[in-house]
C-alpha cells in the first residue's frame, strides 16, 4: 500500500510540477510544487502527512495557494486534476462551468490542454463561455421550453445566442 | 471502453425519456440558467451509485424524481441508464480480473450470468464456477463479455430502487465491482461540480491527501 | 431587541418575497418566501429559530434553495443582499465577480435592478462580463504591464479586449 | 455620506501608491486573472478593521504586505486609506449620537480632538466635555464634524500597526465607533467576495440568521 501510494504521489508530482508538467502549461509559465508536509521533527510519514502545494505563476513570487486569484486557482485546480488524470486515466470527466471564472486568455490554454488528452478519456463540459463551445466536436443544448421540463436539442455553434438561449429553428 | 450514451426519464428536470449520445471526444452542453445542465451531472453520479443525496442538491433521494411543473404531473419513478461501449482490447495482454473468478455467492450470480449467457449452455456451468476457470473471454476494459454495458438505476415513489447490468437486477456492489480499478464512479478526481473547483485545493492538507488516495 | 429583530425580519421579508420584492424583479417573476423554522412542537421563536428560505422560479414547482441550479442561486441571494440593502441602506456595496455564472438574460435583469439603487449606495462591481461592464459609468482597468505589480489605468469600454485585457492605448 | 476613494501603498500586488476614486454611483473593475481586482476587495476589508488573515486569503496578517516581484524587492510596509464624503445633511431631523456625547475617557480623546481641531481655541474645552455638551454641529453621516473623513490602516515589516482618523492615529474601537449604525464594516451584507455569492444562503438555517442579526 505504501509503496503504491509513494510511486502514484511521484507520477500526479511529475505530471503537475515538472518542466513539462500541466501547471507550466495551463499557466504559460512559472513554477509549482506538491510537498509532502513534515511533521515538528521533520520527519515525512508517506502514510499520514498532509499533502501542501506551491504555486509560483510566472513572473510573480511562490505562495501558497489561498493566496492566488479566484481564475488562478482554477487553473491550479484543472491542472492537478489533469495532473492525476495522466497518472490514472479515467474513460470520461465532466467539467461543470470550470470556466466561469477564466479571462479568455486562460480558456485558450484550457482548451488546449482538454484537447491533448482526448485519446484518454471522453470530456463532458458544461458552458456559458462562447471560446469554450468553439473547442467542442458537437454541441447539445438543453431548453425548457415548456417550462420545468428539460428537453435536450442538437445545436450548431451559431444557434447558441450570447445569452446561452438555443435559437427557435434549433429546437424544432 | 467509452462513454456512448445517457438515458433519463423522469429524473429531476428531465420528466420525458431523453437520451443523450457522447460519441465525440469533447461535448458541450449548454443553455440558459436553470434549463437542466448540472441534473446531468447529478443523473450520471447517481446511476453510478451516490448514496448521498445533499450531493445531488436535494434534501432527500426521493427529490430526484420529477416533482411536477405548471403543466404536468409528478413522475412515479426516476430511471437513468450509462451505456459503455466495452470492444475487446486488442490483445494488449492487459487481463482483467474479472467477475468470472468470483466465488459463487448471493447476489453476484445474476452478474455471473451475464457472463454465460452469450453462449447459452452454459448456464450448466453452474458447479464449474467453484474451481475458477480459466478466462477464455478475450479482455475487455469492464469484467463483462460484451461489446456494451448498460448499467441502470431506478427509484419509485414508494422508496423501492432497483440498480441492473444490461437489464438483469443486481445489487449496488455488482456496480462497484464492476467498475472496480477503471476509475469510474470515483467523484474525486472525474468530475468537477460547478462552483467547486477552487473547493479541490482550498481543503487542508488533509482533505487534499484523500484526492491522491483516490488515485493511488 | 426582539421587537427590532422581528421588524427587521419582516421588512427584509417583505422587500425579498413581496409582489413588488426583489425576489420577482429578479427572476422576472415566481414566487419566494423566507420562513421561521419552527421546532418539534411548533413553536417559533423570534430570537432563536434558524430561517428558511423557499424559492419558485416561474413556471416551476416551488423547491428548497439547494434544489435551485448556480445561476438561480446567485440570483436568489443577490435578491436576499438587496432586499437587507433596502431595509438597511449602506454607502458602498462590493460585488466580486457576481455575475460568473449568470446567462445573458439574468445578468441584464441583474443590471437592471441595480440601478434602481443607485440614490442611496454606491455600487463597485468587479467582472468579466461584457454586458455589466457597459452598465457601469465608469471602468477602472487594473494591469500587470511589470509582473506582479498591479497598476490602475482608466478605460474606456471599446478598450476591454473580450479577454479582459487593457488595451495598450489605455495604459500609456 | 459617500466613498470618495481608495489609496494604497505597498498592500498585497499594488506595491507602487495607487488612488482609486469612486465619483460616480457605479464603478466597474476589469482586468486579466491575477492582475489585483480582488486585492482591492481585500483593502477595502483591512482598512475598515478585519482582523482575520484567512479572510484576506493569507496565512498570516504579514502576507498583505508586498512581498516583492521578478523585479522588485519587498515593501517595507503596507498601507490603505479610504475616505468618505461627509457632507452636512440637510436638515432632516437625523441626529447622529455623535463622540460629542461621550465621557471623557482614555483613547476616543484623539477622535474627541477631530471635532475640537477645525475651530481652534476648542482645545481648551477638554474640561466642558465632562458635561456633556449641546450637540450643536450640523448633523452628518459620520459622527465627525469636517467634510471628508479619511480612515486609515497601516502595517510595517516589523509588525506594528496603526489606525488614523484624518492624519491622527486612533484605536480600533475608534474606527468601529466610527462607523457604528452606518452599515459600514460590517461585512454580512456590503460585500459579496469572489466565488461567495451561493454560500450566502447555502448555509445553514442558523448562519442565515446572523445576516439578519447584523441588519437588525
Ligand atoms: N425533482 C425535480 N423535479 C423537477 N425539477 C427539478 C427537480 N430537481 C431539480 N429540478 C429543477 O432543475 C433546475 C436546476 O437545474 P440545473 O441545476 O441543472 O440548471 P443548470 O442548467 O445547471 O443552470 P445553471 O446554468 O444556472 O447552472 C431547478 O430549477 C429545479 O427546479
Ligand atoms: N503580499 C503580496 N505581494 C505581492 N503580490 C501578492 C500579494 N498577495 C497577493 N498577491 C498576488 O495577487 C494576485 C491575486 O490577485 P487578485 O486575487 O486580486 O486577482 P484578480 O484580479 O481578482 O483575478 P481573478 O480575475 O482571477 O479573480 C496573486 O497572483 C498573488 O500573487
Ligand atoms: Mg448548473
Ligand atoms: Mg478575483
Amino acid at each position: 500500500c505504501r509503496t503504491r501510494f509513494e510511486k502514484t504521489f511521484h507520477e500526479v508530482r511529475e505530471n503537475f510540477a515538472g518542466n513539462n508538467g500541466l501547471f507550466r502549461k495551463l499557466f504559460g509559465g512559472g513554477k509549482a510544487d506538491i510537498i509532502m508536509q513534515a511533521d515538528e521533527q521533520g520527519n515525512v510519514d508517506m502514510l499520514d502527512s498532509g499533502i501542501e502545494i506551491m504555486a509560483k505563476p510566472p513572473g510573480k513570487e511562490p505562495c501558497r495557494l489561498s493566496q492566488l486569484s479566484g481564475g488562478e486557482k482554477t487553473m491550479a485546480a484543472v491542472a492537478m486534476l489533469l495532473a492525476i488524470f495522466k497518472t490514472r486515466p479515467s474513460p470520461y470527466a465532466i467539467l461543470d462551468e470550470v470556466d466561469a471564472a477564466l479571462d479568455e486568455a486562460n480558456v485558450e490554454r484550457f482548451c488546449d490542454v482538454i484537447h491533448s488528452f482526448l485519446d484518454t478519456s471522453h470530456f463532458i463540459v458544461i458552458t456559458h463561455n462562447k471560446l469554450t463551445m468553439q473547442a467542442c466536436d458537437l454541441l447539445y443544448g438543453i431548453t425548457m421550453q415548456e417550462r420545468g421540463v428539460s428537453k435536450r436539442v442538437s445545436v450548431r455553434l451559431d444557434q447558441v445566442g450570447a445569452d446561452g438561449r438555443i435559437a427557435q429553428d434549433a429546437i424544432d | 471502453m467509452r462513454l456512448a450514451k445517457l438515458t433519463l426519464a423522469g429524473f429531476k428536470s428531465f420528466a420525458n425519456r431523453t437520451e443523450i449520445p457522447f460519441d465525440p471526444p469533447i461535448v458541450g452542453i449548454v443553455g440558459p440558467n436553470g434549463c437542466g445542465k448540472s441534473n446531468i451531472v447529478d443523473a450520471i453520479k447517481w446511476v453510478l451509485g451516490e448514496q448521498s443525496a445533499k450531493s445531488l442538491r436535494g434534501g432527500a433521494m426521493m427529490d430526484v424524481i420529477f416533482n411536477g411543473s405548471a403543466t404536468r404531473k409528478p413522475c412515479g419513478m426516476a430511471s437513468v441508464t450509462l451505456t459503455f461501449d466495452n470492444p475487446v482490447i486488442k490483445d494488449n495482454g492487459y487481463r482483467v480480473s474479472g467477475i468470472g473468478y468470483r466465488e459463487e455467492a448471493d447476489g453476484p450470480e445474476s452478474t455471473q450470468k451475464l457472463q454465460a449467457e452469450p453462449s447459452g449452455e452454459a448456464s450448466d456451468a453452474k458447479s464449474e464456477t467453484r474451481n475458477p476457470i480459466p478466462d477464455t473471454r478475450p479482455s475487455r476494459a469492464l469484467p463483462v463479455d460484451l461489446d456494451t454495458v448498460a448499467v441502470t438505476r431506478q427509484l419509485f415513489r414508494d422508496g423501492t430502487s432497483e440498480y441492473l447490468i444490461n437489464g438483469r437486477r443486481v445489487r449496488l456492489r455488482d456496480i462497484r465491482e464492476l467498475f472496480m480499478d477503471t476509475g469510474i464512479g470515483t467523484d474525486a478526481y472525474s468530475v468537477i461540480e460547478q462552483g467547486k473547483v477552487a473547493q479541490m485545493l482550498d481543503s487542508n492538507p488533509e482533505q487534499r491527501r484523500v484526492i491522491f488516495e483516490e488515485a493511488a
